[in-house]
């Protein structure tokens, strides 16, 4: 789950664009 | 009065900060359902987390943003994340809701495990941006011009972010000017808004330790 990332790799995802990952 | 280019702006980033927020089913079921500590804890981690997603999206809408290097971008948001969610939740603090809805939340958060050192500081935050009364639009350039902080560490091009952060702050230099003008202090207590927001953001790694530990 997303919550599990850390604040970066959700940073990186969602610039991106993964936000369905 | 604002510019042509200085509406553009202003309007572009009020629709971008409105557009882009937490979904409505997830801040229903703070409200609405019951859970044991547990299960509170992994709610407000995922609005946490959704909260980073929703500024991303909006950061890409700040002009210029994506133009920038993309580590830089990186080390931006970063270093404003924190900032930038005490300054959402604020305005969830400082709106009116329903009756009793603001309790739960805050019921919520006080029972989360956070130590009350913590926690007293977060609520004075929230009561003193409630003091400001503050529009929609002051909380969007408000958190534009946080995001462009040139002083963020691990940041290569400093200057780039400035050049992006001096127009929000003349959008909202002017914009309270003519919202506010017999408060000629208004802009001034905005910025000193983003002061007591980096003392938050300081003890924001202390206070996870602390959590994570009770």
């Amino acid at each position: 789950p997303a919550s599990n990332l850390g604040l970066e790799d959700i940073i990186r995802k969602a610039l991106m664009g993964n936000l369905e990952e | 009065e604002l510019s042509q280019e200085q509406q553009a702006i202003l309007s572009f980033i009020v629709e971008a900060y409105q557009k882009h927020r937490i979904p409505q089913d997830m801040a229903k079921k703070l409200l609405q359902e019951h859970f044991n500590a547990d299960e509170n804890f992994l709610l407000l981690t995922e609005m946490a987390t959704s909260h980073v997603q929703v500024l991303v999206e909006f950061t890409k809408n700040i002009p210029g943003f994506s133009a920038l290097d993309h580590e830089d971008q990186i080390a931006l948001l970063k270093g404003s994340a924190v900032e930038a969610m005490f300054l959402r939740s604020a305005q969830v603090f400082t709106r009116k809701l329903p009756h009793g809805h603001t309790e739960v939340l805050e019921d919520r958060i006080r029972k989360s495990g956070i130590s009350e050192a913590f926690i007293t500081p977060m609520f004075n935050f929230y009561k003193s941006i409630g003091e400001l009364q503050m529009m929609q639009e002051e909380h969007a350039l408000l958190t534009a011009i946080t995001i462009l902080s040139p002083d963020r560490p691990y940041l290569k091009d400093q200057q780039a972010v400035e050049r992006l952060q001096e127009p929000m702050l003349e959008v909202l230099r002017r914009f309270c000017a003519m919202q506010h003008p017999l408060e000629p202090q208004h802009f001034a207590r905005l910025l000193g808004r983003l002061t007591e927001l980096r003392t938050l953001n300081h003890h924001h790694a202390e206070m996870l330790t602390s959590w994570r530990m009770s």
